[in-house]
């Protein structure tokens, strides 16, 4: 299938969790 | 004192419980396919699952069945994405992700699909 | 594509939960005190829970008493390690922590433990 190269990101992946 | 790999190494273990299917507590399906999953990990990335699952009503649920319209090809990979850090993205999956990571309210995800299919066009 | 932080937004939406009592679906009792906790984090981060939630017929407990001789500041110590990847070791509590941290076996936690009480002295 030939290497696919991994892009990072850097940034936020997912929502915060309100702490209340 | 940080450990700098205790993330990583939770989530990890996380997908060996998933694939040994331990300590899973949903069933989630989609378009007919089964996927089992551990509610917390469903709240702590998918703004969708956080709303239905912090219902007082639904936080014994066991089972869920998501819209019909929803692929679950591109379900199948934010849950990998989910329990690895990694979203497997190329031109065949981009849209169908994009729109299932918009039904699953993954804004963040969803944001990078729109880029990677601007960046190929 | 790798989200490089995801490992640590899961983990901090996890100690959220955790804080709001949400998802959570043990109680460990040590020496009295009460801790709430997600049994996965748990099995994720211990040998000791990995071994007594991977037994069939404790699967579905939602309460477990530890051993007396436990101390509950060093429980809590590595509870708050688990959820954060902080340790937060001093003098006072090093071997404490050190003690809890073998019997839960937490291998690289209790050698951390072991070097900072041999670099203090």
């Amino acid at each position: 299938e030939g290497i696919v190269p991994t892009v990072k990101e850097p940034g936020r992946s997912i929502h915060l969790i309100p702490r209340d | 004192i940080q450990f700098t790999r205790h993330a990583g190494d939770v989530l990890l273990n996380f997908n060996r419980l998933r694939s040994r299917n331990l300590l899973t507590d949903v069933t989630v399906q989609v378009d007919g396919q089964i996927f089992h999953a551990h509610k917390a990990i469903l709240v702590a990335c998918s703004g969708f699952f956080y709303s239905v699952f912090m219902k007082p009503e639904n936080a014994s649920l066991s089972a869920i069945s998501l819209d019909p319209k929803v692929d679950p090809k591109g379900f199948s990979l934010l849950l990998d994405f989910m329990y690895t850090s990694f979203l497997n993205l190329n031109d065949s999956v981009a849209l169908t992700t994009l729109n299932t990571a918009i039904y699953l309210q993954m804004e963040h995800v969803a944001d990078t699909c729109h880029r990677f299919i601007r960046s190929r066009h």
